[in-house]
């Protein structure tokens, strides 16, 4: 553990905090996509099933806990508890799109060929494009709340900041995850668009709004 | 040499 990697995590629950926070108070989940959160829990489900057969370390086994009741939870919270502030009709993006291509790159690029290996990898690629379509909507509607954006930011932060992680574990245990490191890249990249909107408007106090 | 990549990252 270095920290950056503890720095990324915390930005990662934080996020969830702010997402969960957003939707409690304003007893809606407008602006959030549906589609991102339930890739998101695909992705700690596949991902994290080594939680039955591989103990890594207390804070590995809580946090994935952790990751996996939250995003469940969220997707009640969406589906149900507050299903009538979600407007499936700009929550648009062919999520087809998306898991068709990582199921072939897991297929392709993996490090064992097992179930639970394969579902790491395919994890891995989907988490990287899994905001797509949240930015997606975001591009549609052209403005979010602000409590919106920082949840954004948090979890762009996250991503950011692991790879300072790798670099720092490159040079301390020689080691590098080429999958990992890869899809990261990509999945920060993805943020730079919003990024620049963020520190340009939302942290000089004005709305996040894209130029028409 | 590189160390295999174990999966301790979340």
């Amino acid at each position: 553990m270095n920290l950056f990697r503890l720095f990324g995590d915390l930005s990662h629950l934080a996020s969830i905090f702010i997402l969960l926070q957003k939707i409690q108070s304003t007893r809606s989940c407008r602006g959030i996509s549906f589609k991102t959160q339930a890739l998101y829990a695909t992705v700690f489900i596949t991902r994290y099933l080594d939680l039955f057969y591989e103990w890594v370390s207390l804070y590995n086994f809580t946090m994935k806990v952790f990751f996996i009741a939250s995003s469940c939870y969220i997707l009640y919270l969406m589906k149900y508890k507050y299903r009538p502030t979600h407007d499936p009709s700009i929550d648009t993006f062919r999520v087809e799109y998306l898991l068709g291509p990582c199921v072939v790159l897991a297929l392709l690029f993996h490090y064992k060929f097992s179930i639970p290996e394969l579902l790491w990898s395919f994890s891995i690629f989907l988490e990287a494009v899994a905001i797509l379509p949240q930015l997606f909507m975001l591009q549609r509607t052209g403005e979010a709340e602000t409590i919106t954006t920082h949840y954004l930011a948090a979890l762009g932060a996250y991503r950011a900041l692991y790879i300072p992680n790798w670099i720092y574990r490159y040079f301390t245990e020689d080691m590098v995850d080429p999958i990992a490191v890869t899809a990261g890249l990509v999945q920060t990249a993805l943020y730079l668009d919003f990024f620049y909107v963020y520190f340009t408007k939302v942290l000089q106090g004005q709305k996040f709004e894209l130029p028409a | 040499p590189l160390a295999e990549p174990k999966h301790d990252e979340l």
